[in-house]
């Protein structure tokens, strides 16, 4: 509860006019972002202890020693990430917080396109590599990452719960398909009839 | 060179030869309707903040022109990317402005993944992304009332009051905090658009939803902040933004459902986290 109450009142706190409008001053607006980092870098280790408890459910670990510290990164938002940068083989968990499964598209900024993605039974998952916009690589904010392409792949997460992927680096030739440059669709998958329940 | 259509759930979506979005087709129906994606800004009014003299700044939105400055939608330089999990068409719309437009096969919503800045600091500029369409709708459109019901907006017009319109752009726009959207009720379309920041909107052009996502103001509108609304970002020479905006096209009776869900989606966003592992076949 402590180290999620920084969060509850400094988000109560952004609440106010001139957080929403962005009439503060500038080094209060500076003073805001530096109070929401913190304060969600502090609910990293919640998410840290709920996560390694689900997952030592998993009967199938013999050793819980071999989990590993788990990542976060809050510069996805900029197309960069150190973690998937410097790490040649990851475990992904992606956690649904909607109370229904989600179908979610992972992108995942990389230095390298030779990843075989596995989803959480273990089988394969297709992955594409896109290049990044050039304006998007050119943001400062980004001056540290070296990717240059984003890892995109299809995700399925259950409801209120999450997902493992594993991202294991290739060696030799290319094993991913990579977004191909086209004026024509004509080649799109045949569109499936969804019925819904209102 | 060539016009392009993608295909998602419902729709067929076409793009003209430059890459610029030019129409929806609603599969089920038949109906085609117009939609062109514009980028523009308005040039802020510079005053001393006496009488009526009123910059625009922090507080106050206050174009010096009514019309906005579009960028020419035949300078938009777009790069295509297609698979089957995902089509992307870059563009690259001016020096300091470009997007990613992403249609998921499996979706209805087209995403818009823009960028913007910095603003060059000749002037001050409100910059907006605004959508025509051949929808009919007298200039009535709907903003969120920060997430709860959707609020009707007629142009020129409050309810309890009888309005003088004298700034017809800033005196139309409205809070969009989550969501804006126009309908055509004689062909049964509603378009939304949602955003993922409190953000400035209006629908008050006839067919048109236009949406504030940036601005740089040299001047302060002396309304209490003493400071111009001229952020420097990372090197100081101006703030570069990132955002994502969602469009919905629906009938008006499932506009609601799509939206409100979407929104709930958006809200809930999956987390990610990374693990490095000694043995990963063993983690799996």
């Amino acid at each position: 509860d402590k180290e999620v109450t920084a969060l509850r009142e400094w988000q109560a706190v952004m609440q106010h006019h001139d957080a929403i409008t962005g009439t503060e001053k500038q080094h209060v607006a500076n003073n805001y972002a530096l109070k929401l980092y913190k304060s969600i870098e502090k609910c990293q280790s919640v998410v840290e202890v709920a996560v390694r408890k689900l997952t030592l459910k998993q009967p199938a670990l013999k050793d819980p020693t071999n989990l590993g510290e788990l990542l976060f990164c809050q510069q996805l938002n900029v197309s960069a990430c150190i973690h998937t940068e410097a790490n040649h083989s990851l475990a992904v968990t992606v956690y649904n917080p909607y109370g229904q499964p989600v179908r979610h598209i992972l992108r995942l900024p990389v230095t390298h396109r030779n990843y075989a993605v596995s989803d959480p039974q273990g089988m394969p998952v297709q992955s594409y590599a896109f290049l990044i916009p050039a304006p998007v690589l050119a943001l400062k904010e980004r001056a540290l990452s070296r990717a240059v392409e984003e890892l995109v792949f299809e995700t399925k997460l259950p409801a209120l719960g999450f997902a493992t992927y594993i991202l294991k680096y290739q060696n030799g030739s290319e094993t991913n398909s990579t977004g191909s440059v086209a004026t024509n669709f004509t080649s799109l998958p045949p569109v499936v009839p969804v019925s819904r329940k209102v | 060179d060539k016009e392009f259509s993608v295909q998602t759930k419902s729709f067929n979506v076409h793009f003209d030869g430059n890459g610029s979005l030019k129409a929806i087709q609603i599969r089920a129906t038949g109906q085609v309707v117009d939609v062109r994606q514009d980028f523009g800004y308005y040039r802020s009014f510079v005053g001393n903040n006496y009488g009526t003299n009123r910059a625009s700044g922090a507080y106050v939105f206050r174009p010096s022109e009514q019309e906005a400055v579009l960028f020419a939608r035949s300078n938009i330089i777009a790069h295509i990317v297609d698979t089957p999990v995902l089509t992307e068409v870059h563009q690259k719309v001016g020096d300091w402005m470009s997007q990613t437009v992403r249609i998921d096969p499996l979706s209805d919503a087209i995403e818009y993944d823009y960028q913007c800045g910095p603003i060059p600091p000749d002037e001050g500029k409100e910059v907006v992304i605004r959508w025509s369409t051949n929808m009919t709708t007298g200039g009535v459109f709907y903003t969120d009332s920060n997430g709860r019901q959707m609020m009707q907006r007629r142009r020129d017009y409050r309810p309890t009051y009888n309005l003088t319109v004298t700034e017809p752009v800033s005196g139309n726009y409205y809070p969009v905090t989550s969501r804006i959207a126009i309908r055509d009720d004689r062909n049964d379309l509603q378009m939304t658009v949602l955003n993922d920041r409190a953000q400035g909107g209006t629908g008050y052009r006839e067919g048109q939803i236009e949406v504030m996502v940036h601005r740089r103001c040299l001047v302060d509108d002396g309304m209490g902040v003493v400071e111009a609304l001229n952020e420097g970002g990372v090197d100081g020479k101006g703030l570069e933004i990132r955002g994502k905006l969602w469009l919905q096209l629906s009938s008006i009776a499932g506009a609601a459902e799509q939206h409100r869900d979407m929104a709930q989606r958006l809200y809930m966003e999956p987390v990610v986290t990374f693990r490095r592992c000694s043995s990963l076949d063993e983690y799996a």
